[in-house]
């Protein structure tokens, strides 16, 4: 996250790491659901197999997990068939967790958004990531405030690429609070007036986050995939025959 | 080799070997790296130029995204085909090594283009330092742009003054390319593709009947399966008996017969309707008890059950009721959803009295680690 600040332990109790191997930290994911979270498709790019992979909740700090953290394995790792890599549309992936987590202060799931439910341009919402913050790669969680961009302003700052319904915009025009490398697949969460925290997005791609090449991130809009996320899993509990 | 005799994979062209074995030999292999599919030559060795050890690899790097939108300056006529010995470079079949460009075809590539980086904050990819690489015309043959090699990569298109833009920006609205070609015959079948019935929306041929909705009115999605009367269409358009749907087993193979069995009617009364034989039926309410209700809140996505009612039958209402009744072994059938635990048994329901859920969201997007006191932050 570039321009964010260190998060304070249990703020963000849906935000997971997802790592692989020696590789460590890779990606951001968000707890969904007891056995469920969502990351974006392009994680897995040439690492398909789910025995590759483990999901790490309740962290803070990446080097000290800490009492508080769970870790599981993955069971299964379903990515959008649409997932198109060109031009990074539906870039959207469920990934079930080997077993339920246990619902502590510091590991929770965000809530789904309602049908056609999505957050109102120039609203401000949160992104956090253990991703690039410009100069280095951080230890503790990062979070940063951002503005929803809408998506014909959004298009403006990226003539080389297409920005469809897939996607939502947020950030700033000078690109100083953003996502960058690492934080991809983490969450886009904007806060309702009950107090509950909604995931609208998923860090997907933008501009090289630390050239002087501006402008907004670009997140899968989970809105327009909730009826897919819940479809998924249906079938993965239900059908699995 | 370890061994005397080489597996396949690895014999080399003198009975000689290359590695110890099939993990580690190299051998060269064909390029599937899209945007270097008009190259000079096609086959391909890795570890490439710039540390990547797989096509898979080079496909989703970060140079593989910066030459091609770098192409766009038209900074180096060359630079596509120079980016590509970097990124898949050539194998030579007989010796099995990288050929690697010239010295000069670097120094030309960066000399025109590193100045263009520079503008947006970006470095030239450091890997690729031209000392690396040989001298033309010396001892060790090296990679030069012959006459005809293509400016433009597959993943461009060319406007008609030569300059390549990405294909994405083809007939997008915009007006990319210097001569405006680019938003020229943009009509669908001019650029292969399938024009939406009632509307100038352009998809691919393999969208239609992919089961996927691309048109509007899902006209890329109609008639697409031929079923018979007692067949019914899966989402993927196969044909399934109709008596196959709803029973809480897959019989399409995308499980489609399977979806939306269950659901709750809208507003306050929220009465529970289940499809059985792609027919809808209400849900007795004799034998119903509160797992099944856990089950239906679940199923549906919708969390915990907060309220359920047992609500009279509306009498009069057209057309004779259809009843199911919960299964007389439900509880023997875990892990499947609620529609297999349900059975036509008659069309009476003793107590004339349908199943009404009403589901909450379980607790979700709550921080309580934050406690309530530490949100308010004191001036």
């Amino acid at each position: 996250i570039l321009g964010g600040r260190v998060s304070r332990r249990g703020a963000w109790p849906w935000q997971c790491s997802l790592q692989s191997g020696q590789s460590g930290h890779v990606c951001g994911c968000v707890l969904i659901g007891r056995r469920w979270a969502l990351t974006v498709a392009h994680c897995f790019e040439g690492r398909e197999s789910a025995e590759l992979w483990k999901v790490v909740l309740g962290l803070n700090n990446l080097d000290h997990p800490g009492t508080h953290s769970q870790t599981r394995g993955v069971r299964s790792i379903i990515v959008h068939p649409r997932y198109n890599r060109a031009v990074v549309d539906y870039d959207i992936s469920v990934v079930e967790l080997d077993s339920e987590i246990e619902e502590t202060p510091t590991v929770r799931p965000v809530c789904l958004p309602q049908l056609g439910q999505l957050p109102s341009a120039d609203s401000y919402c949160y992104i956090t990531g253990w991703g690039h913050m410009g100069n280095r790669m951080p230890f503790k969680l990062q979070e940063g405030e951002v503005r929803i961009i809408s998506l014909s302003q959004c298009q403006s700052y990226f003539d080389m690429k297409t920005i469809t319904p897939r996607m939502l915009c947020a950030g700033y025009e000078a690109g100083t609070v953003d996502s960058c490398m690492g934080d991809s697949g983490g969450p886009l969460v904007c806060e309702e007036a009950s107090g509950r925290w909604t995931l609208f997005g998923l860090t997907s791609w933008g501009s090289v986050c630390f050239s002087k090449v501006l402008g907004p991130g670009v997140y899968s809009n989970v809105t327009h995939f909730t009826p897919w996320i819940q479809q998924q899993i249906y079938i993965h509990t239900y059908l699995t025959d | 080799c370890i061994s005397t005799s080489c597996t396949p994979p690895c014999e080399g062209p003198h009975g000689g070997c290359h590695g110890r074995n099939s993990s580690t030999c190299t051998r060269c292999e064909p390029i599937s790296l899209e945007l270097c599919m008009n190259l000079p030559y096609n086959l391909t060795i890795f570890p490439n130029y710039l540390g990547h050890q797989s096509q898979r690899e080079s496909s989703v790097s970060w140079e593989s995204s910066l030459f091609p939108a770098l192409v766009q300056t038209g900074c180096y006529q060359y630079l596509m085909f120079y980016a590509c010995t970097l990124l898949v470079p050539k194998c030579d079949p007989l010796s099995l090594q990288r050929v690697p460009p010239c010295r000069s075809l670097c120094r030309s590539a960066k000399e025109k283009c590193e100045s263009v980086l520079g503008i947006v904050g970006l470095q030239w990819p450091e890997d690729s330092d031209c000392g690396q690489f040989p001298e033309d015309g010396g001892n060790v043959s090296c990679l030069l742009p012959e006459p005809g090699v293509d400016e433009c990569s597959p993943s461009h298109f060319k406007c008609r003054s030569g300059r390549c833009v990405l294909a994405t920006k083809r007939c997008d609205g915009h007006l990319d390319c210097d001569d405006q070609s680019d938003e020229d015959n943009c009509g669908c079948s001019e650029r292969a593709l399938w024009e939406c019935p009632g509307s100038s929306i352009c998809i691919k041929a393999s969208m239609i009947c992919d089961g996927f909705p691309d048109c509007p009115l899902l006209a890329d999605e109609a008639n697409c399966s031929l079923c018979r009367d007692n067949e019914l269409s899966c989402n993927n358009h196969e044909c399934v008996h109709r008596t196959l749907w709803c029973d809480g087993r897959k019989h399409c193979s995308d499980s489609s017969d399977e979806w939306d069995c269950v659901s709750l009617s809208d507003g306050s009364d929220s009465v529970l309707t289940v499809l059985r034989t792609a027919a809808e039926y209400q849900v007795c309410a004799d034998e119903w008890n509160h797992e099944l209700s856990k089950l239906t809140c679940d199923q549906l996505g919708l969390g915990l059950p907060s309220t359920v009612t047992m609500v009279p039958d509306q009498p009069g209402i057209p057309g004779r009721r259809r009843w199911l009744h919960v299964h007389p072994d439900w509880g023997q059938r875990n892990g499947s959803a609620l529609q297999a635990r349900l059975e036509k048994r008659s069309h009476a329901c003793h107590s004339r009295r349908r199943v009404s859920v009403l589901c909450t969201r379980e607790d979700c997007g709550l921080r309580p680690a934050l406690g309530v006191r530490s949100q308010r932050r004191r001036r």
